[in-house]
């Protein structure tokens, strides 16, 4: 039996609306410790990883280990009948074919239940080794989706450069280029409007506009974001969920030729 | 120019 609730249904539509775009299908596979999701794009060149602490949730029971395997779609459905401020249960039992999610008003005068069919997908699971990153960007999340939607009406790619001064991005196009420079804050009070760069050595990476954009689609989240960056290896960024657990992307650079 | 890396050069499937 496998069963957990979330009194704010609303933080699980907003991991949706982050992975959905993305993702057509993703196992998620829930153990005791809770609940997590590895999954490439069609396409090899992104990965999302998620993962949920079983204490994050309101209850959480599982007996056996399970994999879930959804279509992104369908679950969207489901959670687009879910008001902003109702709680969701997600029910399973051990080898199931469905899973049921309830959702109940706040003073519980409106309870819903759909019950949807679980896929068998080939998942394959990859060892992402640990990486000493030479930069390490932790930045207001809105003001990332802000430079990557300006800068990606002017080109395809991104160069994100990082220094001890601060972080570069870069596009150019057919008309012109763009840039934008933050530099390093110094305001300790605000930790969330904050600019912190950790820097072992200086690093200069280009990626793709239109997987940037897609990562941005988490901004809902978490106030802060983190871009871990090192040469040769994919781009990390990463969104906290408040007392459940994170969201990470993976992007793998563009290559000179 | 440049070409779009793929993730399963720097990742090990399992």
């Amino acid at each position: 039996m496998f069963e957990a609730r979330l009194v704010n249904s609303a933080t699980f539509k907003k991991i949706l609306d982050a992975i959905k775009d993305l993702l057509d299908q993703a196992s998620f596979d829930c153990s005791e410790s809770g609940i997590q999701l590895q999954a490439m794009d069609n396409s090899h060149v992104s990965l999302v990883s998620l993962n949920l602490k079983s204490d994050g949730f309101d209850k959480y029971r599982c007996d056996r280990s399970l994999t879930m395997g959804m279509n992104l779609a369908s679950l969207s459905k489901v959670f687009r009948c879910s008001g902003s401020d109702d709680t969701v249960t997600i029910k399973a039992q051990d080898d199931a074919d469905t899973v049921t999610f309830m959702f109940e008003s706040k003073k519980q005068e409106k309870i819903s239940d759909y019950e949807m069919k679980l896929m068998n997908l080939d998942q394959e699971h990859l060892g992402i080794p640990e990486t000493e990153f030479s930069c390490i960007i932790k930045m207001p999340s809105a003001e990332f989706a802000r430079i990557v939607r300006d800068l990606s009406q002017f080109g395809e790619s991104i160069v994100i450069s990082c220094t001890k001064e601060g972080v570069k991005f870069s596009t150019q196009g057919d008309i012109g280029t763009g840039n934008v420079k933050l530099a390093q804050t110094n305001n300790f009070d605000k930790e969330e409007e904050s600019v912190i760069i950790d820097m072992q050595e200086p690093v200069s990476l280009t990626f793709a506009c239109q997987y940037l954009n897609l990562f941005t689609k988490a901004t809902p989240l978490s106030n802060q974001v983190t871009l871990s960056m090192c040469d040769n290896v994919p781009l990390v960024v990463e969104y906290q969920i408040p007392d459940l657990g994170h969201l990470c992307y993976y992007l793998a650079p563009k290559i000179e030729e | 120019s440049s070409t779009q890396g793929r993730l399963d050069s720097f990742f090990k499937v399992l």
